[in-house]
């Protein structure tokens, strides 16, 4: 329940039309900032806890779930230094979804099983190379690998398996211009 | 050499030679619907005349007209059966992708823009601009914090005689979560991820702010220019916007609103993406 309020606290603040509309001086800004990276971070004890429950997995470290915080610049130190990786997608909507997803590899070629060990189409897409060069970025992502969540149920969850395979096959779908 | 197209069995868009969105194509139907990125400069003003003061934090003033970024685009196309992308590359600091994912009925714009440069010494105002046939007649919808659509109409306001000395900014209205045009035939919306100031200054046309580098303060308290810096530099802001273009028709069973209002909730709470990838020891027995 702290963790939670922690971040309920932190909502409260961004509540004031400074942080809204962006109007606050740039050490607000960047207290504001500092205070939601710490209230995500405590929710996301509460997450890694209730998933860990849900999949069976050990509480020993090993087995941790966790989010790509630098998902909005192709980056994911998780998903691009793995050779497999379990990719659980909650949805949030009272109904059922279908969203795409982006994950942060680099390139080779890579299979995506669905919770039926169904093969799920999958597709290799070159991450821009602005966005590869922002000075600031630190990551050996030079792709995304793109799937689409297969009706993920209401307020529920789906698991794939995303495993990198050796070669890359010659008769790839990518076609450039 | 060919002119460049993207899409799937629902939607395409369609590229000129200079690698501009040129048009869209919904259900066999082609419309012009082009797509770039311009600025405005930020006013430099006298803080102490009302109507003379700076573009800042809490004002947007800009002097003068709008500016396009580039006459031509570099771009990079990527197809496959998951998604179809064009990559495209305005200058130094305005990129974009474009791409229609399979099955989907809207187009997803991801913009990077910045670091915003001001080796001239002037402040700038970054817009994504997009120019229909749709004939709007002055009006235009914007949302207000996600729920019902305000229609506005330009240089008009409801209760009181207009004398707007502001063209631009004083046609500028809050978008939080989509803005619209229509016509008797067609209608295009755009929805975005982050609240944004929007407006429609021409007949068909829509514009949305998406990044800001001031270098004065307009002296309405917060004190300071809106000149984020991060390593060093400006800051560099990526987003989304989504377009949907048809049909205005009411009697079409699902509307097009409707659907706008389904990815509205889809894309402003999508779905968590969590990773586990337990050093490498997760198997797929395992799995």
């Amino acid at each position: 329940e702290a963790h939670l309020t922690a971040l309920r606290d932190v909502m409260g603040v961004m509540q004031h039309h400074d942080a809204i509309t962006g109007t606050e001086k740039q050490h607000v800004a960047d207290d504001y900032a500092r205070m939601l990276y710490e209230g995500f971070e405590a929710c996301s004890a509460n997450i890694r806890s209730v998933l860990n429950q849900l999949s069976g997995y050990r509480e020993d470290g090993k087995f941790d779930w966790s989010y790509c915080k630098q998902a909005n610049i192709s980056a994911c130190a998780t998903t691009e230094n793995a050779d497999n990786t379990v990719v659980l997608l909650y949805n949030p909507l009272g109904y059922g979804s279908n969203d795409y997803v982006r994950l942060p590899v680099k390139d080779g070629q890579y299979s995506v099983l669905n919770d039926r060990g169904q093969t799920v189409p999958s597709t290799l897409v070159p991450i821009p190379s602005s966005v590869i060069d922002l000075p600031f970025r630190e990551s050996e992502a030079t792709h995304e690998l793109v799937f689409q969540g297969e009706q993920v149920p209401p307020v529920g969850y789906k698991t794939y398996y995303v495993s990198k395979e050796e070669s890359r096959d010659s008769s790839s779908t990518e076609m450039r211009q | 050499e060919d002119n460049v197209s993207i899409g799937n069995e629902h939607v395409s868009v369609n590229f000129d030679e200079n690698g501009f969105m040129s048009s869209i194509t919904v259900h066999g139907e082609t419309h012009s619907l082009k797509q770039n990125f311009l600025y405005y400069d930020g006013a430099l003003g006298n803080n102490e005349e009302f109507r003379n003061r700076s573009s800042g934090a809490y004002i947007f003033r800009p002097n003068g007209t709008e500016k396009a970024v580039t006459d031509v685009v570099e771009i990079q196309v990527v197809k496959s059966d998951v998604v179809q992308e064009v990559h495209q590359i305005f200058n130094e600091w305005i990129s974009q992708v474009i791409r229609v994912y399979a099955g989907q009925e809207h187009v997803e714009l991801e913009w990077l823009v910045g670091p915003i440069p001001i080796d001239d010494g002037v402040g700038k105002e970054i817009i994504s601009r997009f120019e229909s046939d749709i004939k709007s007649d002055g009006a235009f919808w914007t949302d207000s914090n996600g729920r019902e659509m305000l229609r506005r109409v330009r240089n008009y306001r409801e209760t009181w005689n207009l004398d707007l000395v502001e063209p631009v900014s004083g046609n500028y209205y809050p978008v939080t979560a989509k803005i619209a045009i229509e016509d008797d035939q067609s209608r295009l919306a755009v929805l975005n991820d982050r609240a944004q100031g929007g407006s429609s200054l021409v007949d068909g046309q829509l514009e949305l702010m998406v990044h800001r580098r001031l270098l004065r303060d307009d002296a309405f308290g917060v004190g300071e220019a809106l000149n984020e810096t991060q390593y060093g530099a400006g800051l560099v802001a990526r987003g989304k916007h989504w377009l949907f273009f048809g049909s205005s028709q009411k009697d079409v069973s699902p509307t097009l609103q409707a659907k706008e209002r389904f990815l509205q909730n889809k894309v402003l709470l999508p779905s968590w993406p969590f990773v586990n990838s337990a050093d490498n020891l997760l198997t797929l027995d395992d799995f």
